[in-house]
């Protein structure tokens, strides 16, 4: 199983999840995060205003998934979250050694 | 037998008194505790822990655990200090050391009576709490080496954790059974040629939670001082790990001055229950050491 | 060296710390975030107030352990966390390369 | 390579970003978080308004870098947010197995 960390611009949320969903992806984990990119000052549009701090708001998805599954998430957050502009985001592959779902103590893929 | 037993119960006074004076200006340098209060010369609360005027930390509650441990027992009982730290733990202490919480979880967990070596082990965790080691074991050298460095070894593996227990308990020792400051200070040549790191003079101000700089701390103001307040308002001044460095400095110039000369002004201050506990386990600790039963 | 991450209930979080602490740990990370589940759309009562909204609020927490001590952990947030009701979270298990406490320079699980 | 997690006290965020300019990161992703530990929460002033709950305010910095610059970034960020008082955070190395920059679909150490 693999943990699938994807940093993206928050406007992209929906869309994403509802490709993810398509792909028969349902349980994903979110949290609003400060980016901080190589493309220092620039101005981004978010929520009608333009921003000329240094740190951008963006959305960071968690999805642990078993390994079959991996390019193909990959591929569809990749292809949802784009826009071809700065700061788009990253996804990041993290190894993950187990899973436990807390209601019905399952394990592995049966958990996820 | 009337003076060793005053001397052991300002021992252990001297240990809670310390705690509490020095716990207000833990972690800070001397430079800002000068700033802040000028000398530090009262027992004032507050600090990092918030503490109320008085309150005493993990080295008194520590060594209350092996002290109760012990009298509970009738005897040495390892087992009980490790099953009592692991009680303590749970209560959600002021504050734990986090060698010390990482040796009885260990026990909590596994069992296990001794953590392995570690090359970060050379806190001063393990001394803190050796008081009652000693006064159980006054008139025995070898039980005295054999437990201090059994208790040390629950959370502490470290030989100079273990020299600074051995030793500390030595002057303990001798400084209860009425010896002079000049033999004390011979007895540290002993330490010092086995681990030069100790040597404390020149004392090069260091007072850390790091075994070494806490015994270099204890050491200069025990001697230098001429009673039991210079010797604690030196050492808490130091800074550094305060309260710890003053909870050793106060059983060690406890034990050696005696109750008499511990101010009044600050016992008044302290914990009333943690004051009739240390005084009533002193007492019987003394009773079961060797010196206790020669009567 | 683990980081267990478990994504848990908000109103567990303080008996899941309780029973962590029972335990001799006291260390811990937490966040807020959003869960979606495969329980898309139902309601979940949250500071009494019932949500129909597709995302439930969650939170999640990190803690970084030595080998030896996972499975207990592990063990106490699934026996405290659940409650047998649906959303009750994720417990992922990720490889700890290395940890370091910044205080001391401290390394390994003399760190955490 | 590494995604590296740090917590850290907040108000040295911005000396930490600097100092990891300095060595020519600037990709990071910034959450904050609550901490337990030794550390414990009393009325703080946070943003100006007193806190009387019983966690800390930390933030978390994830970087995502390639192996040969693990070290450098280990050192810089526990030597800059280093204060030597308790509290003062962790740093965890986490094995990153891919990384995917979503602009332009560069992997490993391109996308970071
Ligand atoms: N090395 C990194 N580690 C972690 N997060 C990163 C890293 N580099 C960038 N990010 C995240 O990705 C976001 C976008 O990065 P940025 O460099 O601005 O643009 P792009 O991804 O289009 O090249 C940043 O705002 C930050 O949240
Ligand atoms: N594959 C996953 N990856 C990351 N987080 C997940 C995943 N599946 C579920 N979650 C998280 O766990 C929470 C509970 O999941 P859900 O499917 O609603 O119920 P349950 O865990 O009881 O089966 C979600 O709200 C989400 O935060
Ligand atoms: N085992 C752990 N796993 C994850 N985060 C931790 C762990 N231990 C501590 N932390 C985080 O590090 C912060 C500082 O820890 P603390 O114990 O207060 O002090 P110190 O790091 O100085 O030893 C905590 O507030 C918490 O955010
Ligand atoms: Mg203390
Ligand atoms: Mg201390």
């Amino acid at each position: 199983m693999k943990l699938i960390e994807a940093i993206i611009k928050p406007f992209k949320l929906d869309e994403v999840k509802d490709a993810l969903n398509e792909i028969g992806i349902e349980g994903i984990t979110v949290s609003e995060v400060k980016g901080f990119g190589r493309q220092k000052g620039h101005t981004e549009l978010y929520r009608g205003a333009e921003y000329v701090v240094d740190f951008i708001p963006k959305v960071k998805l968690e999805i642990a998934v078993a390994d079959e599954l991996v390019s193909k998430v990959v591929e569809t957050i990749q292809n949802t979250a784009k826009t071809g502009r700065i700061g788009d985001g990253k996804i990041f592959i993290i190894p993950l050694e187990e899973a436990v779902r807390i209601r019905t103590g399952e394990k592995g893929s049966e958990a996820i | 037998m009337q003076e060793i037993l005053s001397r052991v119960k300002a021992a252990f006074i001297g240990l809670a008194v310390g705690d509490a004076l020095g716990a207000p200006v833990e972690f800070l340098t001397a430079h800002e505790i000068k700033a802040k209060y000028g000398r530090l010369e009262e027992i004032v609360g507050g600090g990092w822990l918030r503490l109320k005027a008085g309150q005493v930390t993990d080295d008194t509650e520590m060594s209350l655990c092996v002290a109760r441990a012990i009298v509970a027992a009738g005897g040495w009982d390892l087992q009980g200090i490790a099953g009592r730290f692991a009680a303590w733990l749970k209560t959600k202490p002021i504050d734990v050391g986090d060698t010390c919480r990482k040796g009885i979880r260990n026990y909590m967990l596994k069992g296990e009576l001794e953590t392995p070596f570690n090359q970060w082990d050379a806190g001063n965790g393990a001394v803190m709490r050796l008081l009652p080691v000693a006064l159980f074991t006054m008139g025995d050298d070898a039980l005295l080496e054999k437990y201090a460095v059994a208790q040390a070894h629950l959370t502490h593996n470290h030989p100079l954790s273990d020299a600074a227990c051995v030793y500390f308990g030595r002057l303990v020792h001798l400084a209860v059974l009425g010896f002079s400051k000049a033999r004390m200070r011979r007895e540290l040549e002993g330490l010092i040629t086995e681990y030069p790191n100790f040597r404390f003079d020149p004392y090069r101000g260091l007072s850390t939670g790091y075994v070494v700089d806490t015994m270099q701390t204890v050491f200069h103001y025990f001697f230098k001082a001429r009673d039991f307040e210079e010797c604690l308002v030196g050492t808490v001044n130091q800074g550094g790990d305060a309260d710890t460095t003053g909870a050793i400095a106060g059983a060690l110039a406890g034990a050696y001055y005696g109750m008499e000369n511990i101010p009044k002004r600050w016992i008044r201050k302290m914990d009333r229950k943690v004051m009739e506990d240390v005084v009533t386990l002193a007492e019987r600790l003394i009773t079961m050491s060797p010196t206790g039963m020669k009567g």
